[in-house]
């Protein structure tokens, strides 16, 4: 189960929290995943007291319209700036939650980009994200880049083209390595590269790790965070109610 | 089990912070795990004054009792006036059926007896999270009883914070908390506070709205 609290001691209208947490969950906590099941009780609050607040200070508010949904043209500064602060918070708590996975030993960046919607590449991460036999070859330090296209291929809609018009002549694979160095492609345009084992084995001795799947040349993408997958989670969780 | 925090972890977690004003954290054992004979499992954080809250929830069809419970608390006070979260980690209180329900509410209640029950007459101030195993009842006996420990125990150090993130943790390896400053264009000259908390480990696949 995921759980969060979130406090700040700015000023914040009650029904403004709800949009700023909603708008702030998607890219963060809802997007990890460790191994793809949902809870039944994952929670998290934030919670605004504006007790660092100067007297008279207005209190943040988001202009909404008569059905409810916010008018983004009249977002204040002070809103944007929060609104900010708080993805880039949240997106670091729920980093947090992916580097302990229970018996993760590697925190990965899996990140698709589509020339056809955010929606896709989303679709697609999180199906890499969530296959067991990513996660174990992650573990394993195996370039294995053909379950990961595979994984890519059979993601909710994907199998639609007509939805989603992947093409798998025009999608590529590159780990990117978290110390800046050179990314090591693995497949280009749906052709495979002749991959330099001992490079790959390099990157994939890192702690952190990025995965980049092009699914065309363009420019929507969508990220997701995952871990690997490893023996202790199985023994963890081999007896977890008793 | 032994919860210390492993060597490649330890990074992880500060060991100082900046809390937001106004804001109480504490904790205290409970025992809601038979096997945790020691560790706090009971968390609370608390804004000193009434607060504005919010939060997203689970979408999976098995609320469990006290996201329904806190759902329910959110909308009937529109997410004014409220005073804080209590948290107990050990037991999920889900699928726990009307018993589970009235025991989400007396965490709630109880949590609000710490500060005197608000009289405007629109139900508690607390909301509950629980996390743990999924289909056993809550010893609830042990946890309100536990509750005025952790009141007891509310403080604004970062040892306070710091113990109420261990309390919420299950599998997880090092408790997760930061905190930041920040300041807003209008007027810079005022520094603000955010801190948070959270826990995962395991079943994690969020999909909370």
């Amino acid at each position: 189960t995921l759980l969060g609290i979130i406090c700040t001691d700015v000023k914040i209208q009650a029904s403004s929290i709800r949009a700023l947490l909603t708008y702030g969950n998607q890219n963060s906590f809802n997007s990890i995943t460790i191994d793809g099941d949902t809870s039944t009780n994952d929670t998290v609050a934030l919670l605004a007291n504006g007790a660092a607040a100067p007297e008279g200070a207005p209190e943040l508010s988001l202009p909404f319209d008569a059905k409810g949904a916010v008018i983004k043209g009249n977002v204040s500064e002070d809103v944007k700036a929060f609104e900010h602060i708080l993805v880039r918070f949240m997106t670091d708590l729920a980093k947090l939650v992916v580097r302990d996975g229970e018996g993760a030993t590697k925190f990965v960046t899996v990140r698709v980009i589509s020339d056809t919607s955010r929606v896709a590449a989303k679709r697609a991460a999180v199906s890499i994200a969530k296959s067991p036999l990513v996660k174990t070859a992650l573990y394993g330090k195996d370039a294995n880049w053909g379950r990961i296209l595979c994984a890519v291929g059979y993601a909710p809609g994907i199998m639609s083209t007509d939805i989603f018009r992947l093409h798998p002549q025009r999608t590529s694979v590159s780990f990117v390595p978290s110390d800046g160095s050179e990314p090591l492609r693995l497949v280009v345009r749906g052709e495979p590269e002749q991959v330099d084992e001992v490079r790959a084995k390099e990157i994939l001795e890192m702690e952190d790790l990025e995965i980049v799947v092009n699914l065309a040349d363009d420019l929507g993408s969508n990220q997701v965070y995952t871990c690997d997958f490893s023996h202790e989670y199985v023994t963890i969780n081999g007896d977890y109610r008793t | 089990a032994d919860r210390s925090i492993p060597a490649a972890k330890q990074k992880y977690v500060p060991s100082s912070g900046t809390y937001p004003k106004g804001f109480l954290a504490g904790s205290a054992h409970a025992g809601v795990k038979a096997s945790n004979t020691k560790y706090d499992d009971i968390a609370m954080i608390v804004s000193e004054q009434p607060c504005a809250a919010g939060a997203v929830f689970t979408q999976n069809v098995f609320k469990a009792a006290p996201v329904q419970t806190s759902k329910m608390t959110l909308r009937d006070r529109k997410g004014e006036s409220m005073r804080g979260v209590v948290v107990n980690s050990g037991c999920a209180n889900a699928v726990t059926g009307l018993v589970g329900m009235e025991h989400a509410d007396a965490m709630a209640q109880a949590t609000d007896d710490c500060f005197g029950r608000a009289s405007d007459g629109r139900g508690p101030q607390t909301l509950v999270m629980s996390t743990g195993v999924i289909g056993q009842r809550l010893p609830i006996d042990r946890i309100t009883e536990a509750i005025p420990r952790a009141h007891k125990d509310l403080g604004s150090s970062h040892e306070n914070w710091m113990k109420a993130a261990r309390a919420i943790c299950t599998t997880d390896t090092f408790p997760k908390l930061i905190s930041r400053t920040f300041t807003l264009p209008s007027h810079p000259e005022t520094q603000y506070s955010i801190a948070g908390m959270t826990k995962g480990a395991g079943m994690i696949a969020p999909n909370m709205a």
